[in-house]
């Protein structure tokens, strides 16, 4: 809910009591001795008011715990779904390696609750957040598919951090249901404004993959981002490529800071890395950006990221401008996120014009070199495909070869823009070479379309093949996306109120009195320069060539309606500027019987019943029809949308305060009702849930004072008397488990004893008895036998090797790993 | 050696006439039909028990009809997707 539309940065800005708060150095510097990174300009988004309210994330991944104190207050039933398990619960799968830590680890980073005293704090700390739980599981283009076109009407942001092997041999992309996935939610989601999909790039750089090979981070739809680290070094495992849009911090060697965010079993963790950190974080940012300016598609995300986005510190060789004046690396796309300018270019944008595509395919002669050229046109002889202004360029290649690994592929644009589409890969053998492959870049971007692009494909082969089998390019296709005008030039003097938040501006008081006449008169001539409907098919048309027709009893002295002496109907016109007969007024005028005349409505009105601002009964372009008080104004009033086909306010749906655009798109809601999404469903009280198929708040279990669900699984918070123990509210705690009573939290939890342990005193080695079979030592369960090592010397390695900690090694150097501590 | 495919028990079906048609060819090959996939208009998710849950290469059987059917426009056997979290 905005309440000012010029904000400036808060000096003094609320410390979170969050405890690890003080660790994100990624997003702000609380003590000038610590290093820290603060480019992302996170902080000054939220200093801003943009923090994600009302936007809705989800997290393609192995789950999320939805009950992690960090999380719950946020989490978003309706943004989440079990497509392992064809349910409606995305907790993960537990299991002693925890191996399904990955989404609540994600979600961590984008709306962990602020101000909790637990854990971190999200990016987008007010928004939504839900999980997908998909990768727990087998993965197939049916399961992918799915989990993309989960309630696109109602989520924004989905993010993913997985994709195809990144061993540095795998060539492999969305199947074609999955495709079809995004192409559906690209034009139908968030109501036809486009999905969001965010996308982590590939973590392979070790083994030197290259993310074009991977079709999800190669796909116009999605948002490639890769990461840097704290000194802005590229990553170990950074791969490099053209399709990669924009960058965000994450970890880096050993020596270099990690990520802290939520960890499964309720746990924080500071130990979070790699490319994974990046798509979160960026979806993060985006959903700041979503609440800035709501009305932004899925393209206009993808421009303001690269209008906003900065090289600042990042270290890269090939950092370089392209000839639309964007600098761009083959390692982090237009550079560094910066959130605060992304709210602040979202909140002035108009959306760019609509997409185009231009394809030019060129097939290859019996003779054809590695080397290739197309001169394009942009397309311009058909002007629903004409670019002029390039966005993505996708090159789709058959190429046959030996050894796929020793291919080199690049573009060079028309500006001599040079993008490598692939660099060798010293793993990939295979002889599979591509098979109408699709590349992408979007280092182009803002450049023209004509002129000659060259497809250059270099072919050094490695000792692993023979030399004399050579390949041959068979086809290659270019394809084009952008726009035939300028993307953000204005779309001319009328506003584009359909994508263009309103700017306020001051506007006199319809019920307020009547202007002076020289001030109606100055009014009167501006107005001379309405282009509203006049002369069109509408039946207040005038028709020409009256030749006295429209002449009263005095007759004229000329052919036309404006030598009249009087008129039978009504005059238009002033002694001025020359009056003329009408049979019926024009738009902007209304018939006064009286005088018979034509009289201006008032200015604003098209069609209008009298000279008052209260008199109007259709508006001018740019304006709507006020049902309330049937004047005209540029903004309607609470409880109305401005509809700009039929230009009136319409009213909102009856549990809406506020809606955009439809009625049941609602911003904020009545009193008893709450947001979720876009709809306004009733607030349900303590002990109860909103039930989604009943429609309405439904009882907690008694354990429960706040819940998602009917089940004793799905508390939130506990009922009086009760603690909290995994994800059941529980009146003592179980054996294996000690009770704590949080000081932030107000509640008692259960938390585990160290294993094998009944009964302990706290967390750690604290154990008081032990299960049957297991013997206490050192305050620790370990198994009936005697406590003694394998072998002295193989368990001195152990001990010197750090291996302890491994529980095999524990039970084979009993003596050595527990008795010596 | 290249991977290779490993094929389930789950196939994508595109059949015309709405989710009545597409539980009655289901119920007619033996299949379950667990609903349309995603938001995809005209897709849905078919599910046969009696086929191995994972296997080296695309079984034949009675099922297999199901692609010669009329009011089936397009099928397709699921594979297993090597994917890797970052």
């Amino acid at each position: 809910y905005i309440k000012s539309d010029t904000r400036s940065p808060d000096p003094n800005f609320v410390h979170f009591n969050d405890p690890k708060w003080s660790n994100m150095w990624y997003i702000h510097c609380t003590d000038k001795n610590n290093r820290c990174r603060s480019e992302m300009n996170i902080l000054a988004a939220w200093q801003r008011g943009y923090t994600g309210k009302n936007v809705v994330v989800t997290i393609l991944d192995d789950g999320i715990e939805r009950n992690h104190p960090d999380l719950a207050q946020n989490y978003d039933q309706l943004a989440s779904y079990d497509v392992n398990g064809n349910d409606h619960d995305p907790t993960p799968r537990y299991d002693s390696s925890n191996e399904n830590k990955h989404g609540t680890r994600c979600a961590g980073e984008v709306a962990a609750v602020a101000n909790n005293s637990h854990c971190i704090v999200g990016i987008a700390y007010n928004a939504r957040i839900g999980g997908i739980r998909m990768l727990d599981g087998d993965v197939t283009d049916v399961v992918e598919a799915k989990s993309l076109g989960v309630r696109p009407d109602y989520i924004d942001i989905y993010s993913a951090s997985w994709g195809p092997d990144d061993d540095g041999k795998t060539v492999d992309g969305p199947g074609p249901l999955a495709k079809q996935a995004f192409e559906m939610g690209i034009k139908k989601g968030r109501k036809g404004l486009g999905s969001i999909f965010v996308w982590a790039s590939g973590n392979g750089g070790r083994q030197g993959d290259h993310c074009s090979c991977d079709g999800y981070t190669n796909s116009i739809y999605t948002i490639s981002i890769s990461s840097t680290t704290e000194n802005g070094n590229k990553p170990w495992y950074l791969e490099v490529c053209s399709s990669t849009l924009a960058t965000t911090y994450s970890s880096g060697e050993f020596y270099d800071r990690k990520i802290v965010t939520t960890d499964l079993r309720q746990r924080c963790t500071d130990g979070h890395t790699g490319t994974s950190v990046s798509a979160p974080m960026v979806a993060g940012v985006i959903a700041l950006t979503l609440e800035a300016n709501p009305l932004v598609s899925w393209r206009d995300i993808q421009h303001l990221l690269v209008k906003t986005s900065r090289p600042v510190h990042l270290k890269a060789n090939d950092w370089k401008t392209n000839a639309a004046g964007h600098r761009v690396s083959h390692l982090y796309g237009f550079g560094l996120v910066d959130a605060e300018g992304m709210v602040v270019e979202a909140k002035k944008w108009r959306s760019v014009p609509t997409q185009h595509t231009c394809t030019r395919i060129r097939p290859a002669s019996r003779n054809q070199s590695l080397n290739s050229t197309i001169t394009s046109t942009g397309c311009t002889e058909q002007a629903e495909q004409h670019v002029s202004y390039v966005e993505h360029v996708v090159v789709k290649v058959l190429v046959v070869h030996p050894r796929r690994g020793d291919l080199e592929v690049s573009l060079i644009s028309p500006s001599g823009t040079r993008s490598q589409l692939l660099a060798k890969r010293l793993f990939d053998n295979s002889n599979e070479g591509f098979r109408n492959w699709e590349f992408m870049t979007v280092q182009c971007w803002g450049e023209r379309a004509e002129g000659q692009w060259i497809l250059e494909i270099i072919d050094s082969p490695s000792s692993l093949r023979n030399p004399e089998v050579l390949g041959k390019l068979k086809e290659w296709t270019l394809v084009l996306y952008g726009t035939s005008g300028h993307p953000y030039q204005s779309h001319g003097t009328q506003h584009s109120r359909s994508r263009m938040l309103e700017i306020p501006t001051p506007s006199r008081d319809p019920n307020g009195p009547e202007p002076p006449p020289e001030v109606l008169k100055h009014q009167e001539e501006e107005e001379e320069e309405y282009s509203g409907r006049r002369g069109s098919s509408d039946n207040t048309t005038q028709t020409p060539s009256n030749l006295c027709v429209e002449c009263g009893d005095q007759g004229c002295d000329g052919p036309d309606p404006d030598h009249c002496l009087n008129c039978i109907h009504y005059s238009l016109g002033s002694l001025k500027t020359g009056r003329t007969c009408v049979s019926h007024c024009p738009l902007g005028f209304y018939d006064n019987l009286e005088a018979r005349r034509c009289r201006r409505c008032h200015k604003g009105c098209e069609r209008c019943v009298g000279r008052t601002p209260t008199e109007c009964r259709s508006c001018r372009r740019g304006l709507y029809f006020n049902p309330l008080n049937t004047t005209c104004s540029e903004t309607c009033p609470a409880g109305y949308f401005a509809d700009d086909t039929q230009r009136k306010c319409l009213r909102c749906h009856e549990n809406c305060m506020k809606c955009l655009r439809d009625s049941d798109r609602c911003t904020a809601c009545n009193d008893g009702y709450s947001l979720a999404g876009m709809t306004c469903v009733p607030e349900c009280a303590n002990g109860t849930f909103f039930h989604l198929e009943e429609m309405k708040c439904s009882p907690c279990h008694t354990s429960c004072s706040t819940c998602t669900g009917p089940g004793k699984e799905e508390c939130i918070q506990c009922a009086r008397d009760h603690l909290q123990q995994e994800w059941r509210c529980v009146q003592t705690c179980a054996p294996g488990y000690y009770s704590t009573e949080d000081a932030g939290y107000h509640q008692g939890m259960c938390h585990k004893c160290e294993e094998n342990c009944l009964s302990c005193d706290g967390p750690g080695t604290t154990c008081v008895k032990c299960k049957d079979s297991y013997n206490l030592v050192s305050r620790m369960c370990i198994v009936n036998a005697t406590c003694n090592n394998a072998d002295e010397v193989f368990c001195e390695m152990v001990k010197s090797n750090r291996l302890c900690e491994k529980k095999l090694f524990r039970q084979f150097c009993c003596r050595t790993c527990l008795m010596t501590g | 050696l290249a991977p290779r495919n490993v094929y389930t028990n789950h196939w994508a079906v595109r059949i015309a006439g709405g989710q009545e048609e597409a539980d009655k060819l289901a119920a007619k090959y033996g299949y379950n039909n667990y609903g349309q996939i995603g938001s995809l208009e005209d897709h849905y998710h078919f599910h046969h028990s009696r086929v191995v849950r994972r296997a080296a290469f695309s079984t034949r059987g009675a099922h297999s009809f199901i692609q010669m059917d009329p009011k089936v426009d397009w099928v397709q056997q699921q594979l297993v997707k090597q994917r890797v979290k970052r």
